[in-house]
C-alpha cells in the first residue's frame, strides 16, 4: 500500500516490517531445511534475523500501545497538556521511524521524500518541546532526596553541590595524606 | 533556584501538577505518594554520614541490611496504623523510595518481589496459611533461587535435583556438579534463612521437570548454615553491591514432602506425580516480575532524564554567536535529540506497562477458569517487552550520562549508579537475546497459523492483516 506519513501510517509500517521479517525468517528456515539442515540448525542459522523480528514485533506493540493509550488519556486532560502529550507521542513514533528507516525501506513503500519529511517533522518537534523540557521532567516529581544527584537537584545549584559532594571524600579529611610520608617522600629521596 | 532553571519553569506552557497527577494515576495517588515519601524520608534512613560510595564491599552490605531493617520497621508501623497490605510494601520498596533509601540495592528485595509472590502463586492454601504470615511478619526471610552457575534463562537445563524418597516421605536436594550451584539470588549469601529453590523433580526414577521447593538454609536462632548447605557471597559487581547476591550448593539435603509448593503439580505420599494444568503455570512468577520490571525501567529512566535535563538547563557552553553569551546546552538540537526521546520513552513504557499489567491480570483470571489460550501470547509478549524495554532503558540512561559530559561520570551525579541498576536488568529475569528468541518461536507459530487461514490472538493479528494487505 502507498506510504502514509502520519503517526498511524508509521505504526502500520512497523507492523509491515515485523510481519515481513517473520515471513523472511520462516522462508529462510524452510530454505535451509530443504538444503539438508535439521530444523534446530536452520533455526540457529536464522537466529539473528529471528531476534530482530521479535524486536520489530515489540517495537510495533510499544508504538501502537503508546499511541492508543495516549489518545484515550488526551480526552481527559486540559488542551495545553494534551498538546504536549501528543507531541511526545509524535516524537517517539517519528524517532523510531528514523532509527529503523532501513527496515521501512525494505518492507514498505516509504520514499526518500517521506524520510526527509520525517526528519524535518522530528526536528520541528524538538523545537516545539524545548520550552517544556524542564516542566516535563519536573512532572516526574522526584524529591532531591530520591533523585540523590548533584546535577539534578530542583534548585539547579549544580556547581555548589558538586563541590559539597567532593569535600565528603575521606581523602579530603586531612590536607596531607599518610602516603606522602610512607611512600612519596622516601621515593622522592631515593630511599624507597 | 538557579535563574536559568527558574526561567524554564516560568515559560512552561502546561500545568506540571496536572501531568504529575496523570503519571501517578490521579490526585489521590499523588497525595498518597507524597505522604509516604514524607513519612519515610522524615525517618532519615537515607542520610549517610559518609557517602556509601566510600565504604568497603562488606560495609556496604552491612549498611544495606541496617537500612532495609529500619525501612521495614517504618513500613510495618505504617501498616499497623493504616491497616494497609502488600501493595504498600511494593509501592514503597519497588518504587523510587526504595531505591532512594537503598541506592545500591537491598538484600531484602527478593523477599517481597519473589519469595512472597511465589508462595501466593504456587503454594496450596494450607501451605500459604503456614508460610505467608511468617514471611509478612519477617519472622523468616526468604529469597528465590533458580539460576545456576552454569545455567540461567534456559531453565530446562538446570541441574539441581529434588529426588523423592517415599520411605521417609522427603525430598533429597542435591547439587551434582559445581555448575549446578545456585548463583545470583539477592539476599541469598548472608541474609535469608529460607529459600524457594527451583529443582528438577525426580520421583519413581522419572524426571518431571522444574518445580518449586521451600528449603531452610540457616538456623532461625543462630543463623548458621544448616548441614549440607554450602552458601556465600558471589563477590563485587558492576553495581547493586548492596543486594548480597549469593551462591548455594546442596549436599543431599532432606526436606519434608510438604515443602514442595503443590498448587499446580503434586507428589503423593507414595511418590505418584500429579500433573499441573499447564507447564506454563510456573511462569506466573516470572511474568509478574517482568511486568514489574518494565515499570521499574520507567522510574530509572525518569530519574536519569530529570537529572540530565535540569543540568542541561543550567550548563552553558560555547559561543555560536560572537556577540551573545554562551547559550544553555539545552538550546543545542543535538542535546534535545539526546534527551527528549528519553522523556517520551518514559511515558511510552509507563502506558505499555499498565496495558501489560491489565492483560496479565485478565490472563491470570482466565487461567483460574482453566482457559490457557492466551498464556503463550502473554508469555511471548512479556519476553520481548522485558528485552526491549531494559535494552532501551540502559541505552537511555547511558545517553543521559554522556549528555552531562564529565560530570555525568561522577558518582555524585547518580547516573553511573542508575546505569548499574538498569543494565543489570538486561541479563536478570531472562537474558535479552534468549527472550527475543523465545518470542520468535511464538511469532513463527503465529505466522504458520496465519498462512493456514486461522484466527490469531490480538497482539499478532497484524500478521494476517498485513499478509492479506489489509491495514492493521
Amino acid at each position: 500500500p502507498p506510504w502514509d506519513n502520519s503517526v498511524q501510517g508509521v505504526i502500520h509500517g512497523f507492523h509491515r516490517v515485523a510481519a515481513g521479517k517473520i515471513g523472511m525468517c520462516v522462508a529462510n528456515i524452510e530454505k535451509r531445511q530443504k538444503s539438508g539442515l535439521c530444523y534446530e540448525d536452520a533455526w540457529n542459522m536464522t537466529s539473528v534475523q529471528l531476534a530482530s523480528a521479535s524486536e520489530s514485533h515489540c517495537r510495533a506493540i510499544l508504538l501502537s500501545t503508546y499511541y492508543s493509550e495516549t489518545e484515550k488519556l488526551a480526552s481527559k486532560v486540559t488542551p495545553a497538556l494534551k498538546t504536549v502529550l501528543l507531541q511526545l507521542v509524535d516524537l517517539y513514533v517519528v524517532y523510531w521511524a528514523l532509527q529503523r528507516v532501513g527496515d521501512l525501506l525494505r518492507f514498505t513503500s516509504i520514499s526518500e521524500r517521506d524520510i526527509e519529511q520525517l526528519q524535518n517533522w522530528y526536528e520541528d518537534l524538538l523545537t516545539r518541546l524545548r520550552p517544556n523540557a524542564v516542566g516535563l521532567v519536573d512532572a516526574f516529581d522526584f524529591r532531591d532526596e530520591i533523585l540523590h544527584s548533584a546535577l539534578g537537584s530542583y534548585d539547579g545549584r549544580v556547581y555548589e553541590r558538586l563541590m559539597e559532594e567532593a569535600l565528603k571524600s575521606p581523602l579530603n579529611a586531612q590536607p596531607v595524606n599518610d602516603s606522602f610520608h610512607k611512600y612519596l617522600k622516601p621515593f622522592m629521596q631515593g630511599k624507597l | 533556584v538557579n535563574p536559568d532553571l527558574q526561567r524554564e519553569r516560568d515559560k512552561c506552557t502546561f500545568n506540571v501538577t496536572e501531568l504529575t497527577n496523570l503519571i501517578d494515576g490521579g490526585v489521590q495517588n499523588t497525595e498518597e505518594r507524597k505522604r509516604q515519601e514524607d513519612l519515610l524520608l522524615k525517618e532519615g534512613i537515607h542520610i549517610e554520614e559518609v557517602p556509601s560510595e566510600y565504604l568497603s564491599h562488606k560495609e556496604k552490605y552491612e549498611l544495606a541490611v541496617k537500612k532495609a531493617c529500619l525501612l521495614f520497621k517504618v513500613i510495618r508501623r505504617m501498616q499497623e496504623e493504616e491497616n494497609t497490605g502488600m501493595e504498600n510494601y511494593r509501592s514503597v520498596l519497588g518504587g523510587n523510595l526504595g531505591s532512594a533509601i537503598l541506592a545500591d540495592g537491598s538484600p531484602l528485595t527478593l523477599h517481597y518481589v519473589m519469595f512472597i509472590p511465589t508462595i501466593l502463586g504456587q503454594a496450596t492454601v494450607e501451605q500459604q496459611a503456614y508460610w505467608i504470615g511468617r514471611a509478612f511478619n519477617l519472622d523468616i526471610i526468604g529469597t528465590y533461587a533458580q539460576t545456576e552457575l552454569g545455567h540461567g534463562t534456559f531453565i530446562r537445563g538446570l541441574e539441581t535435583t529434588a529426588t523423592y524418597d517415599p520411605s521417609t516421605k522427603e525430598f533429597v536436594l542435591h547439587s551434582p556438579t559445581l555448575t549446578s550451584y545456585k548463583w545470583w539470588p539477592g539476599g541469598l549469601a548472608h541474609t535469608a534463612n529460607y529459600c524457594i529453590v527451583m529443582a528438577q523433580l525426580y520421583t519413581k526414577g522419572q524426571c518431571h521437570g522444574l518445580h518449586p521447593f521451600i528449603v531452610q538454609l540457616r538456623d532461625e536462632e543462630t543463623h548458621m548454615p544448616l548441614k549440607g548447605i554450602k552458601i556465600g557471597e558471589i563477590g563485587v559487581k558492576l553495581g547493586m553491591n548492596g543486594t548480597n547476591n549469593g551462591f548455594l550448593g546442596f549436599e543431599h539435603v532432606r526436606i519434608p514432602r510438604e515443602n514442595m509448593l503443590m498448587k499446580n503439580s503434586k507428589v503423593l505420599e507414595d511418590g505418584t506425580y500429579v500433573h499441573s494444568l499447564s507447564s506454563k503455570l510456573t511462569y506466573g512468577t516470572m511474568m509478574f516480575v517482568r511486568v514489574v520490571l518494565v515499570t521499574d525501567m520507567c522510574n530509572y529512566m525518569a530519574k536519569a532524564v530529570t537529572i540530565a535535563t535540569r543540568y542541561s538547563a543550567v550548563r552553558r557552553q560555547s559561543q555560536p554567536k560572537p556577540d551573545e553569551p554562551e547559550p544553555q546546552i539545552l538550546d543545542y538540537v543535538t542535546q534535545q535529540h539526546k534527551l527528549m526521546i528519553g522523556i517520551s520513552t518514559v511515558h511510552a513504557f509507563r502506558l505499555s506497562a499498565n496495558w501489560l499489567w491489565h492483560m496479565y491480570n485478565n490472563v491470570i483470571a482466565e487461567l483460574d477458569t482453566g482457559d490457557l489460550e492466551r498464556l503463550p501470547e502473554l508469555h511471548a509478549l512479556s519476553c520481548c517487552l522485558k528485552a526491549v524495554t531494559t535494552a532501551d532503558a540502559a541505552e537511555c540512561v547511558e545517553r543521559c550520562r554522556l549528555s552531562c559530559g564529565g560530570h555525568g561520570y561522577m558518582l555524585s551525579s547518580s547516573l553511573p549508579t542508575t546505569y548499574g541498576l538498569v543494565t543489570a536488568a538486561c541479563t536478570y529475569e531472562g537474558e535479552n537475546t534468549v527472550l527475543l528468541l523465545q518470542t520468535a518461536r511464538y511469532l513463527v507459530k503465529a505466522w504458520q497459523q496465519a498462512m493456514g487461514g486461522n484466527a490469531l490472538t490480538p497482539t499478532v493479528s497484524y500478521i494476517s492483516e498485513v499478509s492479506t494487505g489489509r491495514r492493521s
